[in-house]
């Protein structure tokens, strides 16, 4: 029921700014009770990613398809940030932050369009 | 349903430029011919740090292949960072030849406005004050052309060009532009307009001055309007592109290019000139 | 009920983007074919503005509020684009469509905040 | 329920800052006194152009004042752009003197700055090498600092400013920064932190460094872990500023300024030298 695809596409936008927030909250902390929070928000929203498959259609399958693989792009530039960072390389996880930050942007701009799209059907 | 094979993206420099739907109907037949599907999405007016935002989202969502403009230098880091991702790009419309681009369609765009000039040399019989609109003084297109046009025009010692203008690729720009030549140079006898919507407003100024009978008008392209105009013997003739084939053949070289196949590197599509006589 | 208020947020975006095409549309073409479309955009997102107490409550009130003023805002800077279009200042009416772009911007960040606010309450 | 009879907004350089947390607290504090609402939104970390858009958003949702960081000159014309539009603004923090803002509740950084030059040169007995770290090069406040710190120990031929380099008022850059002035000069034997996490990012090099013995650490604020550190004897001395009473007071200024009265325009709150034995 479209309730629950919207709050999907909500759940998804949500956890992105988490995954986001955790991880900025480790750079800044540098302790490893801050590194688990941001693995679990990283868990949390590969398990609402895996449930995409219930809005899918025929006319939004390409908005889906770009959606899906920006979340794998954001938790991926995600991965390079934190080891970078692990390994003192500062120059470069600042970088992919910045990267993971737009990422993270475009993903809310493609939830407000799916939103839209579900919205007017 | 059933989803096809490959995914790509077309990046045009304006959605709602009648010019490049024209390239993105191309692209679409031959995305069905071929088992893929194309998006096209990008700034809905001409605005770089969009089009380069529109890039990023492409290679954020994994996109199998982007055909897109080359515009300027600007877009090289991101044509590249699609590269370095493994995303193959195919440029369209205006190269980008420093990149990493697999491959251009398009127009030569020097040769181009080298015709243009040639032709508006002829048409005038070698005397003539020029004013130029072209879409922008930036993209590596339209310099091309202005600059190819220059060459040809620059032995005749009765031809200058007095001005040399940017619309925006826009024909509100352009018209605007165009009554700005007019007013600093009233003895102006010849218009060339290098972007699709040029032509037409230059045409419009042109004829609200009352100056259709004892002015040249040289456009681009073979939009509906600007046929129209040629017909009505308001725009003297155009350079006419092959915007439709741009697309189509893009879009087989990319699929071509996700198929692992090596494909021709550039693949210029002839310019020709249109007048009244040809319609 | 919940699926109303968010079509009508929905409905005030995508109004709001409505106006700002046929505004475009209008500056573009110049006839007065096209001025018409836009002043009825007008209209109709002002009847969309004016039900925006249907989804006021004590947490979004001021977010609310702001939205109603921007929704004001764009439509006043639409009118004095199409007022200096109209008067020939060609050079003034540019900066103020840029405005309203913004501002139609900032309508569309607002509408997703309120539609994340819905679906998280 | 009730709606307040103002809405204002107030916009700090970094909402997650600690130290603008604080004048959160005392804006929403006196909000509650007086019948009004205020909105705390701003970028989450320092940014400009964030800074800039979230001004543009409170003008265009008509808010009935804004309370802002006056940061650089780049903020002067959104400054005007909300007086234009009849909109009252109040810098909190850093003032923007050549806008048309009505009041500023602050500091004198310039002032607190001397007399964080005056307080080190006394304690060094005047004599030391000192790495300045600094929120950033760019904002007013952070200048006024540095140079009246400048120009108090500038008579004392045994102390140098070896360096100053900016954190970006993130404790992680504040760290690095120190870091990297220890790298230069190794012999280095006292910092200066300007803005409110520069004290603790300063201190976390020294400790892992082992050099918390030898080197002087005067920091900025009385945020609760730089209290810590100066308890611990790792910070020597901090510059409290009263960030709580800046936005109280600042939001009743604004409250003056929509009720229609006249306000006085600059309003400084005095900052003090706090140490271990204050504590
Ligand atoms: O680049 C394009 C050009 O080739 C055409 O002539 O006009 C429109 C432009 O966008
Ligand atoms: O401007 C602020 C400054 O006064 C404080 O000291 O540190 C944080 C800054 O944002």
């Amino acid at each position: 029921r479209i309730l629950n695809r919207l709050y999907l596409l909500n759940e998804i936008s949500q956890k992105t700014d988490d995954v986001y927030d955790r991880l900025n909250a480790y750079l800044v902390e540098q302790t490893p009770e801050y590194y688990q929070p941001y693995l679990d928000a990283r868990l949390a929203l590969k398990e609402q990613q895996s449930r995409l498959r219930m809005i899918e259609n025929k006319d939004n399958y390409l908005t889906i398809e770009n959606y899906d693989n920006m979340i794998t792009s954001f938790l991926e530039k995600g991965a390079i940030v934190s080891g970078a960072f692990q390994e003192g390389k500062i120059n470069q996880y600042a970088t992919h932050l910045s990267q993971a930050e737009n990422i993270a942007q475009f993903i809310r701009e493609t939830t407000l369009e799916l939103l839209n799209e579900e919205l007017t059907r | 349903f059933t989803k096809p094979q490959y995914h790509f993206v077309l990046i045009p420099e304006e959605m709602d430029n009648p010019y490049w739907q024209m390239i993105e109907q191309g692209a679409k037949e031959a995305a069905t011919k071929y088992d893929a599907a194309v998006e096209y999405t990008g700034p809905e007016q001409t605005d770089m740090d969009q089009h380069i935002k529109v890039m990023e989202m492409a290679i954020a969502s994994k996109a199998d292949g982007i055909l897109t403009q080359g515009l300027t230098e600007e877009m090289i880091p991101v044509i590249n960072e699609a590269i370095q991702q493994g995303i193959p790009v195919v440029t369209l419309d205006t190269d980008a030849t420093d990149s990493r681009r697999l491959a251009y369609v398009g127009t030569d765009n020097y040769a181009a406005g080298f015709l243009a000039g040639q032709t508006l040399a002829k048409a005038t019989n070698g005397s003539a004050k020029v004013g130029i609109i072209t879409g922008s003084l930036q993209s590596t297109s339209q310099q091309e052309r202005v600059n190819g046009f220059r060459d040809a025009v620059k032995q005749n010692t009765e031809i200058e060009i007095v001005a040399v203008e940017p619309s925006n690729i826009s024909r509100v720009q352009a018209a605007d532009k165009t009554y700005q030549i007019f007013t600093k140079y009233p003895d102006v006898t010849a218009f060339f307009g290098t972007s699709a919507l040029d032509g037409p407003g230059i045409s419009a100024t042109v004829q609200s001055l009352g100056r259709t009978k004892d002015v040249y008008i040289l456009a681009f392209d073979t939009l509906p309007e600007t046929l129209k105009l040629i017909k009505q013997g308001t725009i003297d003739a155009t350079v006419a592109q092959q915007p439709y084939e741009m697309g189509y053949k893009g879009l087989e070289l990319m699929v071509d290019i996700a198929n692992g196949e090596n494909v021709q590197e550039i693949n210029y599509l002839e310019a020709q000139i249109v007048r009244s006589s040809d319609l």
